[in-house]
């Protein structure tokens, strides 16, 4: 029997956010469980539920990433196939909308675990990813949060 | 930070995590979630696991390798979740949340942060909830 389990991250979610990142959890199942219960692997369940979350800006990944302290995005994502114990993964990208597409590239096209920084935005370049505006990364939310605690606090 | 772990039909097991960080982190610092028995981990003759939480806290544990390694030992994935995770919090005292599926399709979630936005989806029905005793289903 097919089975896929998703998360959004672990902290104090606030009341207001609490309602679309529900909505956001099943949206992710759904397109994670209807991949596996159409015959699809657990590799391309995994992958679409996270494609699903990372487009959602209520979640920090992808559209949804929040700042560093110089104001930039840094993204991480990582995929591991248990049938061959294959792994991909890239620390610290922007400018792709879809880190976890990334990671499967480094699992599928190199002999690599892990790339990172400048040597993994080029390795997207050179597979082809579309490159993305970082503003476009940047939900209203994760602005909001880096001015309240770099600006100043109580 | 997002994941997703997932066994199909013909029985393999997938897991994935990606994370946009923490606000105001220092530039180049790296969490768990790229690093492989940290972020996540799966192997068929086990299980999966992705893991969110305090990022340096679950490098230092190899947290999502010591739930499997849990699971060989003959626990189930929610016995795996609950003492990985305060074992995580009693050895660095960091905090934070896992999802595992056992190779058999058994599920097991777990948190030690005031809350974890998670689902689960299995024998055509969804599960997901919020808060620790927050779980709502429908088909």
């Amino acid at each position: 029997t097919p089975v896929i389990a998703v998360h959004g991250g672990a902290w104090a979610i606030p009341e207001n956010m609490i309602a679309d990142t529900k909505l956001g959890i099943q949206d992710a199942l759904r397109a994670g469980y209807q991949v596996l219960q159409s015959g699809g692997t657990a590799l391309e369940a995994v992958q679409a539920a996270i494609i699903k979350m990372e487009d959602d800006p209520n979640f920090d990944a992808g559209n949804g990433s929040v700042l560093t302290y110089d104001g930039d995005v840094e993204m991480d994502s990582m995929i591991m196939d248990g049938s061959t114990m294959k792994a991909g993964s890239v620390g610290c990208v922007n400018s792709i909308a879809n880190p976890i597409k990334l990671a499967t590239l480094v699992m599928e096209k190199t002999d690599h675990v892990l790339l990172v920084g400048e040597g993994a935005n080029k390795f997207a370049k050179e597979m082809g990813v579309p490159r993305v505006e970082i503003e476009s990364l940047v939900s209203p939310h994760a602005k909001e949060e880096w001015e309240r605690k770099t600006v100043g606090h109580d | 930070t997002v994941g997703a772990v997932a066994v199909d039909s013909m029985g393999n097991v997938a897991s994935g995590t990606s994370t946009g960080g923490i606000t105001a982190k220092r530039p180049g610092r790296v969490g768990d979630t790229p690093l492989v028995g940290c972020g996540g981990y799966a192997d068929n003759e086990v299980g999966g696991v992705s893991t969110t939480g305090h990022g340096e806290g679950i490098i230092k544990v190899c947290l999502a390798r010591h739930i499997t390694f849990l699971m060989e030992q003959g626990l189930s994935a929610q016995e795996a979740s609950e003492k990985a995770l305060e074992n995580m919090y009693n050895k660095v005292g960091s905090s934070g949340g896992v999802i595992v599926i056992s190779k058999d399709g058994g599920v097991g979630q777990y948190f030690t942060t005031d809350k974890m936005a998670r689902g689960w989806a299995k024998d055509g029905q969804i599960y997901w909830g919020v808060a620790m005793d927050d779980i709502q289903s429908c088909p």
